[in-house]
């Protein structure tokens, strides 16, 4: 028996408006420490993992491990039909071939009870090592949206280059170029508007403006976002979600002809 | 505005 149950359906929407841009289906590998997801888009080129903890749910219960393939559409339309506030409790017996996502309104007036069938997907898990990144950036969440945003309307790539000074988004392509130099701030009042580099070695790296922007999806699951980068690596954008998990998407970079 | 590399060119199958 697989249940898990958050008090706001919203956050689970909020998870799969952040991954459903980058994947059609997608693997949830649930066991009794959380739900693990990692799949890379159509073309390879990027990697989602997601990972939700255990304690994170308000209940939480799998007695067998268990992969549920899910068609991310159908799970769309699904949770369309619920209210944000609506709590919503994620069901499957052992050896399912379907799953049941239940929303209960706050007063409990209204249950509403949707079956989804389930996907056999080819697995395709990729050992992804430990790294030591040559830079991290802390940044606020909504500013690294802005910017992905701004600059894609200039060039199909972003520079993204760190140095100790700073960090600089460029663009370029018919209509002219773009810069956007961030630096570092100090300002301990409003720790969610700081950024911060930690810098072993200066990293200048391109990458798909399309991409980017689709990872920005995130956005609405954390005030903050932190972007690793070392020179022969991908590029890792991590989103933390406050007390239950974390979303981090893999950017393979351009390289020069 | 050079080649996209892919996630198999860094990370291998497990």
């Amino acid at each position: 028996m697989f249940e898990a149950r958050l008090v706001s359906s919203g956050t689970l929407k909020k998870v799969l408006d952040a991954i459903k841009d980058l994947l059609n289906e997608a693997s949830f590998d649930c066991s009794d420490t959380g739900i693990q997801l990692q799949a890379m888009d159509s073309s390879h080129v990027s990697l989602v993992s997601l990972s939700l903890r255990a304690d994170g749910f308000d209940k939480y219960r799998c007695d067998r491990n268990l992969t549920m393939g899910m068609n991310l559409a159908s799970m769309t339309k699904i949770l369309k039909c619920a209210n944000n506030d609506d709590t919503v409790t994620v069901k499957a017996q052992d050896d399912a071939d379907c799953v049941t996502f239940v929303f209960e309104s706050k007063k409990q007036e209204k249950i509403s009870d949707y079956e989804m069938k389930l996907m056999n997907l080819d697995q395709e898990h990729l050992g992804i090592p430990e790294t030591d990144f040559s830079c991290v950036i802390h940044m606020p969440s909504g500013e690294f949206s802005r910017i992905c945003r701004d600059l894609s309307q200039f060039g199909e790539s972003v520079i993204i280059s760190c140095t100790k000074e700073g960090v600089r988004f460029s663009s370029s392509g018919d209509i002219g170029s773009a810069n956007i130099k961030l630096a570092q701030t100090n300002n301990i009042d409003k720790e969610e508007e700081t950024v911060s580099i930690d810098l072993q070695e200066p990293v200048t790296l391109t990458f798909a403006c399309q991409y980017l922007n689709s990872f920005t999806k995130a956005t609405p699951l954390s005030n903050r976002v932190s972007l690793s980068m070392s020179a022969n690596v991908p590029l890792v954008v991590e989103y933390e979600i406050p007390d239950l998990g974390h979303i981090r998407y893999y950017l393979a970079p351009k390289i020069e002809e | 505005n050079g080649s996209q590399l892919g996630m198999s060119d860094y990370y291998v199958l497990i």
